[in-house]
């Protein structure tokens, strides 16, 4: 039985939860069931891609602003090429956007968890530079948890919803692009077979963002003290909301400890990517990954 | 403090990274 505090805690954290993200497991679960009136867009090849940037570009993030890829006007030089490399250079072009479509996504939750984080109760209370570094550390552990929300084992939803884009697809892609999404796919599988909804994710990437042991905290006492709460405020929720599965709480903070393993194995890809493809990276996630682990 | 910059930012106001 929780007390009064656990409860408020509980749904402040909801709360702010359900303010900051646009997206959210509800919404998805609808959309990737079918129960909503339009179905999204569904992207398997190359040719949908483009198609998709055509028709969604509203909802895609990297175009909500009529931003133009710098990497776009520079492979477009007219040049006199055979077919073949013609069409190899149209894939390099599609897949760098679709690098920086996700690059741009990740920004855009990186923004969310921050505000997210910042309605959390307490948390603006912690030294600035300690809140800069659970942040740093925890965003992509928590942006791996949220895109499971947006996943099945066929492909991920994107474009808030609008589209959704195969894991076939995914694979497809030339090394090391093809090798980016399915840890995560794999990650999600497990992950979704726990059942969780809404207000226990809430509470969990709460705990992801609250985390006494990130490197380079100043004043981890208070940072433990915030955490423990969370923490037990997550055991008893998970027992109430889940009755028959009284193994949740320690399989969920087993969790933890692969998203750590699945965030150093993305920051070698994105570094490998970076050094192989001469690629940008945006400057919010080169702050992040920057000295990380 | 520099090496955070875009982060510090996020923290005191909402500007979105998006435009900078």
């Amino acid at each position: 039985c929780m007390e009064g505090d656990g409860k408020t805690l509980v749904r402040q954290i909801h709360d702010a939860y359900m303010k900051s993200f646009t997206m959210n497991k509800a919404k998805a679960r609808l959309i990737l069931t079918g129960k909503t009136s339009e179905p999204p867009f569904i992207i398997h090849d190359m040719d949908t891609f483009q198609l998709a940037e055509r028709t969604l570009a509203a909802y895609m993030a990297h175009m909500v602003k009529g931003e133009r890829l710098e990497s776009e006007s520079e492979l477009r030089v007219e040049h006199v090429t055979p077919a073949v490399e013609c069409e190899e250079l149209q894939q390099r072009e599609a897949e760098a956007r679709l690098f920086h479509c996700c690059q741009s996504t990740s920004v855009e939750t990186v923004t969310e968890l921050t505000e997210f984080a910042k309605a959390m109760p307490d948390f603006q209370t912690l030294d600035l530079n300690d809140q800069v570094t659970l942040l740093k550390y925890a965003v992509h552990e928590a942006l791996f948890t949220l895109l499971a929300s947006c996943m099945n084992k066929d492909g991920l939803l994107v474009a808030r919803g609008r589209g959704f884009i195969t894991r076939e697809f995914l694979k497809s892609l030339r090394r090391p692009f093809s090798d980016m999404m399915e840890p995560k796919f794999q990650f999600a599988t497990r992950f979704n077979s726990m059942d969780l909804d809404d207000s226990d994710l809430a509470l969990f990437v709460a705990a992801i963002i609250c985390c006494g042991d990130r490197p380079g905290l100043v004043d981890i006492p208070v940072v433990e003290r915030l955490q423990e709460s969370i923490i037990q405020a997550l055991r008893h929720h998970l027992l109430a909301n889940h009755p028959d599965d009284t193994f949740l709480f320690p399989r969920l903070l087993q969790k933890l400890a692969d998203l750590r393993e699945l965030v150093t194995e993305h920051a070698q890809l994105i570094q490998e990517i970076k050094t192989l493809e001469d690629t940008s990276l945006h400057p919010l996630l080169q702050e992040i990954y920057k000295d990380m682990y | 403090k520099e090496k955070h910059k875009i982060l510090h930012q996020l923290l005191q106001n909402s500007t979105s990274p998006v435009d900078l």
